[in-house]
């Protein structure tokens, strides 16, 4: 309705100032605690040295997860919401105007933890990146098939607890597929397994994000 | 504003109602796959002899908890919202039409997996119980400051997972208490651990529900 006119347009001029500044802007949409901010420092950390980072943090309410990134990165910007269930276009635009947009190659915005609002408000990012996590139980991506459609990529966090919790790897794969089969969907995890040589498990992220 | 105003209005028909028939309604609210459905399950199964229960199950899409529920109890109703971020006080209404409330001692109406917009709908319910779970990490009481006002009981599940995970108890249980020192908080899990004789750890659920 109307809010959501309002929002497109801002949204638009925000697609506009990033394409000008040549920022790829991710929006990342997940459910709380399902590991946006750990595969974000770990990525900071990680490809700091060979991407240019800037991070927008949403939360209600704490400048926790804005404190744990800016730790490795110096554009960071926490947005506070009160008791807004998304992030909108023009939050984003106060936002990015206390960042250097042209010496960024790469944009993450964390939404608030939320797999429902944030599917329906464009903040003038290229793609939505969805994350779950096998703690959440594997009838996710089944619940929630708007974000699964609106996402370019899916992430599945927390593999390294799979043999701890009940989680059918095989049925969460098949309800992404049948709901967007276009969608890539890569598993990850931030905590070590003794199978996985390099101490977790973010190399098909990190491929993704460079290329 | 007015969608809240007519929401409320409807909210209290339903209290009437519930009063009138004796039904003691909890709403439950939780993030995706904090284990809601898994808690009424056991609650059914274990409780379903001695407290007569019916249910309410919230969701965008598909009847998998309702589903879930019916097997351990007769008064099941699932309600689909599409994108609707939280059950709002006239699906409640138009739901509980498909009950028979004057056989019920206790009605828990799962709501959508959401910290946060449930939190602003009453549903004509007598009280609201928040729930988190240890996987989601230690910081999502103080991240979500309404829900933890709003709560006469807090839960905090997937006890049995604290020995795999990073959470400071310490830390979460203070920022409860500063938040809203009269609730009640919980730690319970419905998967067994080598310390707890029952096989899980609901007891302290249980024992707050018949009091
Ligand atoms: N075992 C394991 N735990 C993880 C992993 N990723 C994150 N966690 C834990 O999950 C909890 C939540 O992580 P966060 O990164 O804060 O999650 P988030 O999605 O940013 O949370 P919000 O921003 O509050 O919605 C923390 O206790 C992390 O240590 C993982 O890959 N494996
Ligand atoms: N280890 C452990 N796992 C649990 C516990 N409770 C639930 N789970 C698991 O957590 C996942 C989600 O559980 P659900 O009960 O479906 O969670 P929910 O809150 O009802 O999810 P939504 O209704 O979709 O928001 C499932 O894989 C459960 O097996 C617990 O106490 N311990
Ligand atoms: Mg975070
Ligand atoms: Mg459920
Ligand atoms: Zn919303
Ligand atoms: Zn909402």
């Amino acid at each position: 309705e109307n809010v959501l006119r309002l929002n497109d347009e801002i949204a638009a001029l925000n697609r506009a100032q990033f394409r000008q500044a040549g920022v790829f802007v991710i929006d990342l949409i997940g459910a709380p605690g399902c590991g946006k901010t750990s595969v974000l420092e770990a990525t900071l950390r990680r490809l700091g040295n060979c991407l240019k980072f800037g991070v927008l943090a949403g939360d209600l309410a704490t400048s926790r997860d804005g404190e744990r990134l800016a730790r490795w990165c110096d554009q960071v910007v926490q947005i506070n919401t009160g008791n807004g269930c998304h992030l909108d276009a023009n939050q984003v635009r106060q936002a990015i105007g206390r960042l250097r947009l042209e010496d960024l190659d790469v944009l993450v915005i964390e939404n608030v933890g939320n797999l429902i609002c944030p599917v329906s408000f464009d903040l003038g990012q290229a793609v939505k990146v969805g994350m779950f996590s096998v703690t959440e139980g594997d009838d996710k991506a089944a619940k929630h098939p708007g974000l699964v459609h609106a996402a370019a990529l899916l992430l599945l966090s927390k593999m390294d607890l799979l043999a701890h919790v009940k989680f059918d790897l095989v049925r969460f794969r098949q309800d992404v597929q049948s709901l967007n089969p276009g969608a890539t969907l890569l598993e990850i995890s931030v905590a070590p397994r003794e199978d996985w040589p390099q101490g977790d498990h973010l190399d098909p992220w990190f491929t993704w994000l460079k290329t």
